[in-house]
């Protein structure tokens, strides 16, 4: 056992650095053990730095750095583990658009191995979507489900 | 494998039977405010044997049962059912196709059908262990919970490895 | 004081119940007390019934109705007790595009007495605002200020 | 009673000295991910006297201090000014302008400033006291906090009540 954990840190921890300075554009990452000793009881710390700027706790990143690197961590999981899909609700509510594009681009990356299913109000991501479907409540309180072209689907945003 | 189909009738505010199908590699749900987007992801979570209320929004776990509107009456049961394909056989069951039904009465009875054999919740859970499905697993990521993965515990992490190893 | 607290309360609902109709369009909001007895001891419940749905309890809201039910009560809060100003960090990130335009000229209606200060990613909240401050960081990791228009903010966004 | 200057010096990052001016009813603040924009209103809670560390994100209390990039190195104290149009006597003091400033250095001192004159934190906190201004108000509302009014406990909302009384 604790020879598989120790090669499953190994390679995520790895990941995570690759996908995370994709994601920002640079800066740096990491997954630390806070016991390395002990593969049965340690805990794992996140370590993320955004380009040009000073290591500081994880804590005092914004709204939109602490996102992309959670979704960094994510897409790291994804890869290793080759899951058959991802369903994310809103996940790009607090990036601005620059990161927004990034994020949608990346997914479009990934979904030749990966099946995603994304929720969103963002115009950009909705850009990079194979098919659309439009959500509404024509009926009061009920919900009706109708597939969507981007041109309509930008009315549903 | 892969998604290919949901089902959902009278789930939440889904009280007219729904069915989407997922045939591309990158899938789309939009909409306004509170039309029901997040409540298809409920929908996949719950036929996947959530039993948390808390994770379904809900107080009791008959609150996903569509309640009616003011025009239209509450219904009596909650249906849905997830259709995979399975052809590369990574779910460990002798079917190329996989239907997966979950079924809810307001008295609080409750049904699970594996591709039509009436099962109990715990071969549900048995059948997802270890695929990266359901519990514990990273690959649904509700609204408004992206950032929980940052500030979870140390043990909650590590178990991410684990789940990995 | 239980009598003021009781003629707060009363007043605070009843902004609430019509703050919450504008911005809703419709449906119904309230305030209740848990232990109308006691002034001095009791809680306070938040009710809430968007349009054309069912009384429900408001963990079953969406991420966008919550929002919107959020702020009908920072509203009506602003209202009652006149404070000088408002500060609103990305309250919109949840709302759909028409949600938002709601929010953002309702603020520029309360705007003639009480002063708010918006940060946004929205550009359709961009558009209500007077003045806008764009934050950079030219020098990486330094944060800079400078006063931009309606256009040259949309690049910031 | 209206703002009318802030003015921020080796606050998170701010390292240079910033000034921004409110002159207007509606005031908007736009920029990418992680240019300041949340510091600034981090600073306005600062120099309003909140102590908790949590609230403005930090682990310590010097945390809000500048502390250097890869090409800059940290500074040594930092400091936040508000200034306000205080013509109406909101703010229950003999001045027509009310200028506020708090200081902190990295050894850990504190200096507080109400027009020049040095003062303690509590001066601070009463002079805010009871004006929608600072512990308590639900005047700063901070990014991802605007649903927490409707989770909080019953105590929190009958607070609200009562501060409006
Ligand atoms: N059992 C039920 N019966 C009827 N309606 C329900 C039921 N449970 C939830 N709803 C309604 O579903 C709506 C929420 O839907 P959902 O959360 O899917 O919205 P959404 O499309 O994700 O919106 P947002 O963009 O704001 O996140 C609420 O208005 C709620 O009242
Ligand atoms: N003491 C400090 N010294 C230097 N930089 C700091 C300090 N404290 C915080 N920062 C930096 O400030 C940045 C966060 O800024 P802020 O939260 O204001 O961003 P924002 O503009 O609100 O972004 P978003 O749109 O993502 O919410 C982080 O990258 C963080 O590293
Ligand atoms: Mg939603
Ligand atoms: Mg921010």
């Amino acid at each position: 056992f604790k020879e598989s954990f120790k090669a499953a840190y190994i390679q995520l921890r790895s990941e995570f650095q690759i996908i995370f300075k994709e994601l920002f554009g640079g800066g740096e990452a990491d997954l630390i053990l806070t016991n390395p000793e002990d593969m049965l009881t340690t805990g794992v710390e996140i370590i993320a730095q955004p380009p040009g700027k000073k290591l500081q706790t994880i804590s005092l990143l914004s709204g939109g750095e602490k996102t992309l690197t959670a979704i960094s961590l994510i897409f790291s999981i994804i890869r290793m583990k080759k899951v058959p899909f991802v369903i994310l609700d809103e996940v790009d509510a607090a990036l601005d658009e620059s990161n927004v594009k990034r994020y949608a681009e990346y997914i479009k990356l990934f979904s030749s191995k990966t099946q995603f299913i994304v929720i969103t109000h963002r115009p950009t991501t909705m850009e990079c979507i194979d098919s659309l479907y439009g959500v509404t409540m024509e009926e009061e309180g009920i919900s009706s489900l109708v597939k969507v072209n981007l041109k309509e689907g930008e009315n549903y945003v | 494998m892969e998604l290919k189909k949901l089902k959902i009738y009278g789930f939440k505010s889904f009280a007219n039977k729904t069915v989407i199908s997922f045939e591309d590699p990158f899938i789309g749900i939009v909409g306004p405010n509170g039309s029901g987007k997040s409540n298809i992801i409920d929908a996949i979570r719950w036929v996947f044997g959530e039993q948390s209320n808390k994770s379904l929004r809900g107080e009791s776990s008959t609150d996903v049962i569509f309640g009616g509107t003011q025009t239209k009456r509450k219904q009596n049961f909650a249906e849905v059912t997830i259709v995979f394909d399975n052809s590369d056989n990574y779910l460990e069951i002798e079917f190329l196709e996989v239907e997966v039904t979950r079924r809810l009465y307001r008295n609080g009875i409750s049904e699970y059908l594996i591709n039509g054999v009436e099962s109990r919740l715990k071969d549900i859970n048995d059948l997802f262990l270890d695929k990266g499905i359901g519990k514990n697993s990273f690959s649904i990521i509700s609204q408004g919970k992206i950032e929980e993965i940052l500030s979870t515990n140390q043990d909650h992490r590590r178990q991410i490895i684990e789940e990995t190893a």
